[in-house]
């Protein structure tokens, strides 16, 4: 849904192949927005602590990332690789694929003043920050720089989807039996985006290189990100949610 | 203590569209 540039240019076929393969945006907002409702009727229903807001935060994160994970095994590419390397690739970039899927909803959010959830919802930004803490507030606040500043580049869908593969297939991640493919996938898309660039955007010939840079602001943001969700496990913060759980630990350890 | 089976692992190892 977001402004893409209409083009009869010829288009690399790997982009276009990503987009294809993209999942429908509706269908997993009324999937997750579904579990939460049913989720909140099981707390009202029974004696347990209500969710409190960060805690309604991260079943929505748990549950965008089984949808992450849903997109991978989607992909050819991946779907090419054994389980042991699917699960050190997705162990290691989990936490920017999520932050990846949060930004580039508020790239194409035209609401200054809220911020765009995938279930659809929107939150106050002045309350969120409010209610945050310092370490949340410097996160939310971080998250939404980079969003203007891909929003002043116009970021569209197609870079999005190719940000998606180049986070997933990381050649910097050790210990895979297929180090070679996951490097020569990388390069593909890295090569595939550059084309794409100067085909659909030739006035703007650093725009490449600009969006390796931001996607190295997104890996820096999402470390912090999950300090932060460390830091409210160890107090016992975060509700049990097995997947988003388990991708810290496997991270973190 | 076995370690708990992985939720990654049994959902990359499901059937597809599951």
């Amino acid at each position: 849904s977001s402004p893409t540039p209409h083009t009869g240019l010829d288009l690399p076929a790997l982009v276009l192949e990503f987009v294809r393969c993209e999942q429908d945006e509706l269908l997993v907002r009324s999937k997750i927005s579904t579990h939460l409702a049913l989720l909140q009727q099981n707390q009202s229903s029974s004696s347990t602590e209500p969710l409190t807001t960060f805690g309604l935060m991260c079943h929505i994160a748990d549950q965008t990332l089984f949808f992450i994970v849903e997109w991978a095994r989607s992909c050819n590419f991946f779907k090419e690789l054994k389980v042991g390397d699917q699960m050190k690739l997705l162990h290691n970039c989990w936490s920017e694929l999520l932050v990846l899927d949060y930004i580039s909803r508020q790239v194409h959010h035209d609401e200054q003043d809220t911020i765009l959830l995938i279930t659809g919802q929107k939150v106050d930004l002045t309350s969120l920050l409010t209610q945050a803490g310092v370490t949340l507030g410097e996160l939310v606040r971080g998250a939404r720089q980079l969003a203007q500043r891909l929003q002043e580049l116009q970021l569209d869908c197609r870079e999005i989807t190719c940000f998606k593969y180049l986070i997933l297939f990381n050649p910097d991640v050790k210990l895979l039996e297929n180090q070679e493919y996951v490097e020569n996938v990388y390069h593909q898309v890295s090569g595939a985006l550059l084309e794409y660039t100067l085909c659909v955007y030739p006035q703007h010939v650093d725009r490449f290189s600009q969006l390796l840079l931001h996607l190295r602001e997104l890996r820096v943001l999402s470390t912090q990100a999950e300090d932060y969700l460390s830091y409210k496990h160890l107090n016992g913060e975060v509700p049990c949610n097995k997947l988003l759980i388990e991708m810290l630990h496997a991270k973190r350890a | 203590e076995p370690e708990e089976p992985s939720l990654l692992k049994k959902l990359l190892l499901a059937p597809p569209n599951s």
